[in-house]
């Protein structure tokens, strides 16, 4: 279809541009709520005290509660309302892209629409995709959405310290995207607690 | 555009072959894990024991996982897997009721994909429409996707035994529902306990 070559022509575009100007942009899908903006303000957070210099786009349906959220910590962000696209797409990108002084930013953070399905299809151009989900929305998430976790290069299975609440058992998640994904990265996290967070950090930015 | 005409069109032929056979069906729509397969478990057995027939429609990305758990409870079940789709549409469930006997059937759960923005552009001829979302998934999920909301019959909030553990007050996400759907109804419960499924259950069928 000429919508997915579209966007992959400018996802090549908003590529070239991130690495001329020497920004890490990192693609942050998943499903509603998981605990994608929580993840990224702790990020931010830990990547500040260590002199980096953090922005983010984030995208929703409609609002800017995620904007502001991430704003509160200080950073350079853009919103973006997609209406009734159920996902972010790379010509919406390059232009959120246009609001920043991307010389002064080192690692910028897109956060996806909570979607588990569209955004698989709609690649940004960032070095690396990242798919949160969440202990409590059941431990066959993996199962029923395969695509999106066979082209994800890590995967932060979130809010563990609520596994007991729900009944799932996080290694059955594990398993289940090890056999799809043999060499993907998968991380446990409690992002409430920062627990798991370091080691996400670190493969994100290895 | 002319999906949606052609969707409203056979939606429209669903209604009339359900009405003609006497066969109530529900639409429960939602965010992927909000508790919705749970749920209709619950009221299937709850309907059961009234002598009340049910079957179910199960919509996926992928799998027949909650196919699998519905046919335990003894209901006459059909999967559908979408595939790309992130959202059933009429043309799917009208070709799926022809695996039942509808003469048999007196209440039909059509459990839709998890998704909070495309299902709400696809009615499916059901005489209601239900949203199903969990308090593990923020406070602000009603304020970021108005659409779905402003559209449903029949709104409810699951999970409500780990409000607390993820830092939500419930009566949040009451007010912003009340304020884009002053009509609406909107119902709380603990899908594994059946706390608040009563309710819910004699709204669904007044
Ligand atoms: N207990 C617990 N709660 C968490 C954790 N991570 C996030 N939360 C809570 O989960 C809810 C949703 O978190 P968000 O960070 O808003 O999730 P999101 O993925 O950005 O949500 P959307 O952008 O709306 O799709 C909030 O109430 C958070 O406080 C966790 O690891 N443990
Ligand atoms: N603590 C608690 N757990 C619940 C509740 N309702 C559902 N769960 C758990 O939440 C997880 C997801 O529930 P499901 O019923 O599979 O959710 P779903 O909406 O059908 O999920 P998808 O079809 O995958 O979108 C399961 O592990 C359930 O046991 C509830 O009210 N409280
Ligand atoms: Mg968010
Ligand atoms: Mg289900």
């Amino acid at each position: 279809k000429d919508i997915l070559r579209r966007n992959e022509e400018l996802a090549a575009e908003v590529r070239e541009l991130l690495r001329r100007s020497g920004v890490r942009a990192f693609d942050i899908m998943g499903s509603v709520g998981s605990g994608k903006t929580t993840i990224i303000e702790q990020l931010v957070d830990m990547l500040k005290a260590e002199g980096v210099r953090c922005a983010a786009i984030t995208g929703d349906v409609a609002g800017d509660c995620d904007y502001q959220r991430l704003v509160q910590h200080g950073i350079p962000a853009k919103n973006i309302n997609t209406g009734k696209q159920c996902h972010l797409d790379s010509h919406l990108v390059l232009h959120a892209l246009e609001n920043f002084n991307l010389r002064e930013i080192d690692v910028l953070f897109i956060e996806n629409v909570g979607n588990l399905v569209c955004p698989a299809d709609f690649p940004l151009g960032a070095e690396k995709r990242v798919v949160v989900i969440s202990v409590t929305e059941g431990d066959d998430i993996v199962r029923k959405h395969p695509l999106i976790f066979q082209l994800a290069d890590i995967v932060v299975l979130n809010k563990i310290d609520l596994a007991e609440f729900v009944g799932v058992e996080p290694q059955t998640v594990v398993k289940d995207f090890r056999k799809i994904s043999p060499n993907g990265k998968i991380f446990l996290t409690n992002a409430k607690s920062g627990e798991g967070l370091a080691e996400f950090k670190n493969a994100l930015l290895s």
